[in-house]
């Protein structure tokens, strides 16, 4: 059978050799609108692949996505995958993810923790942090949402190599933390960042690390709320919101509150389903539900990003 | 490969911080081997708990002697997996 994302299948889990076929039949079918780059190469050596989303012009304001930076979240690598082909097949279709992609670029790494997320396939399927091993202990991996230079090493992460969120010996230790820092200081036009975990379905925006509010907390919070009622009109899942601190615990060391420090604004977390049942082991059916209820509040991000220029 | 065959997850509500920071100290005892899907936050919030097979009961006497409410989320953690197996077998095919 020729190889074409016609033939993928988008409501099953799928091994990261799957992915990263099915990413190259994503730019085979979409050459004028998708390619791949590779930021970087994890602990054990695997490739770290981002698809460009582009329609031309040169470093143009760009929105990062990501999934799977935890790898036990099957369902936000699985939605991840759905979500960048909707992209592909919904530019010059759909009015506002055309709009977004004629004046924006959209980089998307789906399998963000790779070494991680084989060993689920392999090993352990409850495996969340990273593969590097932590001298002088014999506890492996760091929790690549701890790792980030952003109130890094605070009460909201441990320093026990054996915890699941452990923060690493320094800020950026891992190759996979870093690869994003040194992509997104190289791009300089990064305008949002949307991390997806799962579960707890939540919207989360900076801060983590501190109970004080973010300057932007005003227009943050006026965002995630149009975001969770749109995802919510779909299927009725219903969605809480607001800063990490305020809405779960005190996290320091995360993604967004790296990305907002370093001036990226619309910096979000999701956390998909589980609505309560089966937690990390939701089960494929749901992938199609979650990943399209989640579609309407993704424009609705990256719609405010490009009406929103600054 | 590691197995999940009768390992369970708690859904576990405290109703109090003090409650709240029993479940914190339980999810630092190494030899129990409990893992948090869902950290324990604030009261009235659900904590999900994987607790492996030998160190259920222990967990349970634990939760009912301080009368922390709760049930059983999944009863054996291995029968998803082995289901979520099946389905990546069946959709490959």
């Amino acid at each position: 059978i020729e190889r074409s994302t016609r033939t993928f299948d988008f409501a099953s889990y799928h091994t990261i050799d799957e992915i990263y076929d099915w990413m190259d039949m994503l730019v085979d079918d979409h050459p004028s609108l998708v390619s791949k780059i590779q930021i970087g190469q994890s602990y054990e050596n695997r490739p770290l692949y981002v698809l460009k989303f582009s329609t031309g012009g040169s470093n143009r304001p760009a929105i990062w996505l990501d999934t799977g930076i935890h790898s036990r979240e099957w369902i936000t690598q699985a939605t991840g995958v759905w979500t960048a082909n909707k992209i592909a097949e919904e530019y010059g279709q759909d009015p506002s993810i055309t709009a977004i992609l004629d004046s924006m670029d959209i980089f998307f790494e789906i399998v963000t923790n790779p070494d991680g997320y084989a060993f689920t396939h392999s090993s352990n399927r409850m495996w969340r942090k990273t593969r590097s091993i932590n001298a002088g202990s014999h506890c492996v991996g760091v929790d690549p949402n701890r790792n980030w230079d952003a109130g890094f090493g605070g009460a909201g992460s441990s320093g026990n190599p054996c915890s699941e969120t452990y923060r690493g010996p320094y800020p950026h230790s891992e190759s996979e933390v870093k690869a994003i820092v040194d992509f997104i200081r190289g791009h300089g036009n990064v305008k949002s960042v949307i991390s997806i975990h799962s579960y707890s379905q939540m919207l989360l925006f900076p801060y983590g690390y501190k109970t004080a509010p973010a300057p932007n907390h005003q227009e943050l919070n006026e965002l995630a709320k149009k975001a969770v009622s749109d995802l919510a009109a779909v299927y009725g899942t219903k969605y809480t919101y607001g800063s990490t601190a305020d809405t779960i615990y005190l996290a320091d060391g995360t993604t967004i509150d790296w990305a907002y420090d370093n001036g990226v604004k619309y910096s979000f977390t999701f956390e998909l389903r589980d609505t309560g049942r089966y937690g990390f082991l939701l089960p494929s059916t749901q992938i199609i539900p979650t990943a399209t209820e989640t579609w309407p509040a993704l424009l609705d991000i990256m719609s405010h990003v490009l009406e929103h220029p600054y | 490969e590691q197995l999940f065959v009768g390992d369970q997850v708690l859904r576990i509500t405290a109703s109090n911080e003090e409650q709240i920071t029993l479940l914190r100290a339980l999810g630092e005892q190494a030899e129990l081997q409990v893992d948090f899907w869902l950290d324990p936050t604030s009261p009235g919030h659900p904590a999900d708990l994987r607790v492996p097979f030998p160190s259920l009961q222990a967990v349970k006497i634990f939760l009912e002697s301080n009368s922390i409410s709760y049930s059983i989320m999944i009863e054996d953690v291995q029968e998803l997996v082995d289901e979520e197996k099946r389905a990546m077998m069946k959709s490959r095919r």
